[in-house]
């Protein structure tokens, strides 16, 4: 089953936008998204969780040399009434640490393996995002290399070359 | 830029667990994952925000038919002293949607399109997790269908054979 993950990545530089107690219904997630689109900024993660009372917090990272042009972007959406009433936070100190692996999907270890690497090592995750193939967490930037090791450690991948150029 | 999403897919079957209010310390994460790990229950999304007042909200899906199994497990860690004060929410009528590509790393707009095509629909999401090469959302069962056939039209996917299969 090692062969399960094949490498793991870190973006050093990004920085983290949250909207949070947006309203939770259809077209919030367009208003806020198409402010990014139209100043060309890239947009890596995007994580929203199940909201509650009708809100929902809806966070997003960005290249951390795109960070003012991202907040620029949202703030005028803080002032449309549409999302009126949420809070607008941000981090310019973390990066995203990824596993990578074709077999993922159905080895419900990987998860559990990741989280125990980063357990062990005491570097708190701040946000989860995966796919069938990919875990992502975001992490304080002081750990990046640190949870880097570990996950290389972990699914003992320092015998492929291929893992450490931004994916 | 059109190429840049080669498929659309759906899992119909889904549910999604959620604890909230646990410590955003490490070690949470691993606690709640190695439970699920142990019963050999295949985990499909994983989704967790930036947490506040040291706590965060983790949620993940599986495949319906594994609700239960999914449930014992981690109702049992809410009985522990790690994890305490949370609360355990579920929902068994999920789909999850996704657009898939591999040139959407560097394509702001894919996300705007993808939010368009839904809040056009008036379908809610639920959740969103992404990676460099697919964007996927939670949302109520009964918009599933409708999503898959709007995210097709947006993307101009009808001359794609391979979209239907659940990835
Ligand atoms: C919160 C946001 O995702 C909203 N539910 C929407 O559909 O746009
Ligand atoms: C909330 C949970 O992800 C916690 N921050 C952890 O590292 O495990």
């Amino acid at each position: 089953k090692q062969q399960a993950v094949c490498g793991a990545t870190v973006t050093i530089d990004e920085a983290r936008i949250s909207l949070l107690g947006v309203p939770d219904v259809p077209g919030t997630s367009l208003h806020i998204f198409s402010l990014i689109a139209g100043r060309k900024i890239t947009v890596d993660m995007i994580v929203q969780n199940v909201g509650a009372d009708g809100r929902s917090d809806i966070s997003f990272t960005v290249p951390k040399s795109e960070l003012s042009a991202a907040l620029e972007a949202v703030e005028s959406a803080a002032k449309e009434k549409e999302l009126g009433g949420h809070e607008l936070t941000f981090d310019d100190n973390v990066s995203k640490v990824s596993v990578v692996g074709l077999g993922m999907a159905h080895q419900t270890g990987i998860a559990d393996r990741t989280f125990h690497a980063l357990s062990d090592a005491e570097i708190n995750i701040q946000m989860i995002t995966t796919s069938e193939i990919k875990i992502s967490v975001l992490v304080d930037r002081a750990d990046a290399e640190q949870a880097l090791r570990v996950l290389h450690n972990a699914f003992e991948l320092e015998k492929t070359p291929a893992d450490s150029a931004n994916l």
